[in-house]
């Protein structure tokens, strides 16, 4: 199983509309997905039109309370389940805290499953808290979305020396799988300075460094108002709006990812 | 002087360009304005050109270790002052759980500075910790930018809360000035959804919640590049294209809010 958290710390830059179409375009390409939202805001999970109530079992009660992935986890379409978030994952951090191991609960969860899925997509919440770091811990790798704007870009140093001490001090495997422009409006000058900016950034890295070999996806996420219209009908885009620019975009993306794997 | 929290713990919504833009918006009308960067991204300090080095003094300072706030604030432009952040403002919500009153601490450092300015505009994080918190107790008024997407609508309830909150047990003269609709696209269907349902919410207020009679800014701010170029040169939107929509939206809000004041 390959394992990707989408993460980024800078807030609203595509992280969930990510994490739920690309899961969506894997499925659609024949691969078994698990989507694990481990944001407290739980909007992939109200992407997917899930939302929970108390009762139900949630990725908190997987990671605390001893409930099974396949106790909580939901089927959203074809090939794609999702383990749904609920906002008392807020507490989690504190909980966690108190764990022997605590940045490895996540990565002890998912281990059993491994064999089940061909992939595994993580959504993080728009911080580097105990969440994150335990989805760090369980992911091989890490897709950076990124907005091209100039704020956007400049968290991106910070996001990778964060991913860089977890590859050191927790997850030797840990890799940047490479940033995804999305929202990106390419014919504004600021995208084409910002994507210019990162290409280089990236390519000067130090073989010691998590994000070497890391690269810009070739395949970036159009602005398209039917990406941000389908959470409102509990829908990903393959299920909304299969012919629109974002459908195509995942898709590609989908693609690009799913060979690269040919080559790790 | 009036001060408004410009807060939304959604990431990306438009908190620190309203922030910045707005305060120089006042300005320009005449008033004297002081904007506190009160967000370890301290993206409102980069956004007017202020990167600071670990030995100046920032926000963190005057919170924490008792410098006067005339000793950290730099002039931006006519009229308009920053008291600049840096990332070391992470610790600060540690520190800050030690002290006695820990919600009041920039309420107790800004009061002096009230008869100085006509507005304090404060740039929060995008989370409801105790910085943002303590910008609620200073503050006598909320700003809230909002996206018109559904993502950005889901969450709105849980802030109107927090805020409700605070006033009840900290700060009862606070109260939610209004919702701002930002990067704002009026042609889409969803705009215009969102758009009702957030006015219609708003209406439906009880008279002991905080935002009874908070309504959605007749002003909305369009989706504009120049407003996502200006910080890269260190700008705020007056000065770097004051005959763009960016700077017509935000002068207009202003315009609008000093309105408001008339009739506080
Ligand atoms: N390519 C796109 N085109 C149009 N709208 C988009 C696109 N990608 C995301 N959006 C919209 O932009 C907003 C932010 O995206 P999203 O919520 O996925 O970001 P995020 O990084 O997950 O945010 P957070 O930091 O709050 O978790 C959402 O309302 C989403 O619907
Ligand atoms: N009206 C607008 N038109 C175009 N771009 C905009 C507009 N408002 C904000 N932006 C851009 O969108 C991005 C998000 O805006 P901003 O950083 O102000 O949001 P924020 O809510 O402060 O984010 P955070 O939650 O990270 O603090 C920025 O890159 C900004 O330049
Ligand atoms: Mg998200
Ligand atoms: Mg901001």
């Amino acid at each position: 199983m390959r394992s990707l958290a989408i993460l980024n710390q800078k807030g609203g830059v595509g992280k969930t509309t990510t994490a739920v179409n690309l899961a969506a375009a894997l499925a659609r390409l024949g691969r078994n997905v698990l989507l694990v939202d481990l944001d407290p805001q739980s909007h992939a999970s109200l992407h997917v039109g899930i939302e929970l109530s108390a009762g139900d079992a949630s990725i908190y009660d997987v990671l605390l309370h001893g409930a099974a992935i396949a106790e909580a986890a939901r089927t959203v379409s074809k090939r794609l389940s999702i383990v749904p978030a609920h906002i008392d994952l807020v507490a989690a951090e504190l909980e966690l805290a108190q764990r022997e191991e605590r940045e490895r609960v996540l990565a002890g969860v998912l281990g059993p499953y491994a064999s089940l899925f061909d992939y595994c997509i993580i959504d993080c919440s728009p911080s580097l808290g105990l969440l994150t770091v335990n989805a760090l811990a369980a992911a091989g790798e890490v897709l950076i979305p990124l907005q091209a704007h100039f704020l956007a870009l400049h968290g991106l140093g910070r996001l990778l020396e964060s991913i860089s001490l977890v590859r050191h001090g927790i997850n030797p495997q840990l890799r940047v799988a490479g940033v995804l422009f999305c929202m990106f409006e390419k014919a504004t000058k600021l995208s084409q300075e910002v994507a210019g900016d990162v290409e280089q950034f990236l390519s000067a890295a130090e073989p010691d460094q998590a994000w070497h070999g890391a690269r810009v996806f070739s395949t970036t996420i159009r602005r398209n108002v039917k990406l941000a219209e389908c959470p409102s009908f509990g829908k990903h885009i393959f299920d909304y709006a299969p012919a629109s620019h974002g459908a195509e975009d995942y898709f590609a993306l989908a693609k690009e990812i799913a060979k690269a794997a040919k080559s790790i």
